[in-house]
């Protein structure tokens, strides 16, 4: 109803509006509530900014999201439901092998240029490895039919929480807790097979924000850099 | 065609068949699961279905599906919780035989049985369900590198490795462990 009144007879250019602080970098978005043309458009916008050996906490989201990586390198961890776990790697080149590389591995190196593709409710995560700061854009679509939660963008943290006082500047985006603090202590124990103490441990709220620091960097199989860049050459034009 | 199509359209699928279950936990409980493949109809409807018995004590493994559901308790009793996006426990209680709860989209849900079970039917509004676990086999945290866990937590080797390996033989439906036989439902 509202994208059959939209006229679009009035833009504007507009930048984010709140930015949520953390120790490994900050997350900006554009309170669409305040922005006919974004709702009508039926997409929020976001900005997101991780300094060097900083982790974007993983999450997910109600709404598929198109990124793109303004500046920077880094790894994107995508967990898809039923695949293999974590990256394999495989050195079959082209051909069969090559798809099968890519079916199976779950830790994407992106950087400046790239365009990535996240679907609704598959949980994610970043990590800058590289020497200078990672910075994508993106945009969620709130509208797209695989979401089917209200026209608000949605992140479901599953670590951190976003700093004290970060939720009333979000505006119409809710971010507060991850969602193991919802369960009782006691639930998640048995569930995860680990003791209360830990379980408690996993559910506190460090406020150090949603992307954190990593003091002496991620140890991860993945794609060296090198294989990526010989990967983009080939590819060419 | 269209005629030939819809008259001749299987429309019916036995959700309670323990031999077409998807899971299947001895003294945990089964889940069955009509979707698009089971029952093709459904891609026009683009709604499905979960048939879930859990056995006394069991408990589903926190976890969250890619659309709504509406769930309605047929036997026994248990004890479900569910969490929205900001980590706010929206339900937190017991249900018992007859009840309906709705289940929002991608929200986190643990159930647990009470001591005579707990068995259920949930329409799910896509035909496709797909659901993420927090534990188990496909447990998104079994999925991530045992560092990304660790400084997420802020947790150690050790304990990252029991948050993602100490259930990873079992599957959304968790049978009852020795300290757990009490039911608190």
């Amino acid at each position: 109803q509202l994208q059959q009144s939209c006229r679009f007879d009035r833009l504007n250019a507009q930048e984010p509006t709140q930015r949520i602080t953390s120790e490994g970098g900050s997350v900006e978005l554009l309170n669409v509530e305040d922005s006919e043309q974004f709702q009508c458009a039926g997409v929020a916008p976001l900005r997101e900014t991780l300094n060097p050996n900083a982790l974007s906490l993983p999450r997910y989201t109600n709404t598929p999201t198109m990124a793109y990586v303004v500046e920077g390198e880094g790894r994107l961890g995508v967990v898809f439901p039923g695949c293999p776990e974590t990256f394999q790697s495989s050195t079959s080149r082209g051909g069969e092998g090559q798809q099968s590389q890519e079916r199976s591995q779950k830790i994407r190196r992106v950087r400046r240029g790239d365009v990535v593709a996240i679907p609704a409710g598959v949980a994610y995560w970043l990590y800058n490895d590289g020497n200078r700061r990672l910075q994508i854009v993106a945009i969620a679509d709130t509208s797209n039919h695989q979401n089917q939660l209200d026209q608000t963008y949605r992140p479901f943290y599953l670590a951190g929480s976003a700093p004290s006082g970060a939720q009333k500047a979000a505006g119409a985006t809710s971010i507060g807790d991850n969602i193991l603090q919802g369960f009782d202590t006691d639930t998640l124990a048995e569930a995860m097979g680990i003791s209360q103490d830990t379980a408690r441990r996993i559910q506190q709220n460090q406020k150090k924000g949603l992307i954190v620091k990593v003091e002496r960097g991620l140890r991860m199989p993945g794609p060296p850099s090198d294989d990526y860049e010989r990967e983009r050459e080939r590819e060419g034009n | 065609n269209v005629e030939e199509f819809y008259c001749s359209m299987r429309l019916r699928h036995n959700a309670d068949d323990s031999e077409d279950a998807d899971v299947y936990v001895r003294n945990g409980g089964r889940l069955n699961t009509v979707n698009r493949l089971k029952l093709p109809a459904l891609r026009s409807l683009r709604l499905g279905a979960e048939r879930g018995i859990l056995q006394p004590n069991a408990m589903f493994a926190p976890s969250w599906l890619n659309a709504h559901a509406v769930m309605y308790v047929t036997r026994g009793q248990g004890r479900i919780q569910i969490v929205q996006n900001e980590g706010r426990r929206v339900f937190d209680g017991a249900v018992k035989e007859g009840q309906f709860l709705v289940i929002p989209q991608l929200h986190a849900i643990a159930k647990q049985a009470g001591k005579d079970g707990l068995e259920w039917i949930s329409f799910t509004t896509s035909d496709s369900p797909i659901r993420s676990t927090l534990t188990g086999r496909n447990s998104v945290l079994k999925a991530m590198p045992q560092e990304v866990v660790m400084n997420a937590y802020r947790i150690n080797g050790k304990d990252a490795r029991d948050l993602r390996r100490n259930r990873e033989h079992e599957t959304i439906i968790l049978s009852p462990t020795p300290q757990h036989q009490q039911p608190r439902a």
